[in-house]
């Protein structure tokens, strides 16, 4: 099944 | 390649939808080119805290930045009046994530961009709005990844 994309974010730049 | 009903789609929207034809149309357009915007019939609450089952596209679209592509979580409401009205987007940062507030961002994760303010049917369409927020979105990410936090204490080796 398309289980879809997983979610994802750029890491944050301290 | 997904086939994506039309007739499934129609029955899905709400009677209560004006433009059902060009709705259906939009949206199947747009999850076959976008695999990860999946359609969803759900409750929309509206400021004045008034509820209306709406369809929203809701999933990922992939935004590239910095050389890696991410996917973002959306989710665009589309309301009963669409495509003669703009739908109503969101971020939806998943537990990890946290929204990066900005000038097409608020502490909601509400995303406001001209060409939602000037969103004129048949020039604007839901197409074009997601090549938008991804050209912004690559500029300006709206949610970074939590920091996880290093414990800085070494566990005591035996």
């Amino acid at each position: 099944l398309n289980g879809g994309a997983v979610p994802s974010a750029p890491p944050t730049y301290t | 390649m997904a086939v994506v009903n039309e007739g499934a789609l129609k029955k899905m929207l709400s009677k209560q939808y004006k433009y059902r034809d060009l709705t259906v149309r939009e949206i199947v357009n747009v999850i076959s080119h976008y695999k990860d915007l999946k359609p969803v019939m759900d409750a929309y609450v509206f400021n004045d805290g008034s509820t209306r089952d709406l369809m929203s596209l809701t999933g990922t679209v992939p935004v590239s930045y910095r050389g890696n592509v991410y996917n973002i979580p959306v989710c665009l409401w589309l309301l009963d009046t669409y495509p003669y009205n703009p739908p109503i987007c969101f971020v939806k940062p998943t537990s990890t994530m946290m929204i990066k507030t900005g000038k097409h961002i608020d502490a909601n994760g509400k995303i406001y961009l001209p060409y939602l303010h000037e969103w004129k049917h048949p020039q604007s369409d839901l197409f074009g709005l997601i090549q938008v927020m991804i050209v912004v979105f690559g500029e300006e990410p709206p949610v970074f990844s939590r920091p996880t936090t290093q414990t800085p204490y070494q566990p005591f080796q035996p």
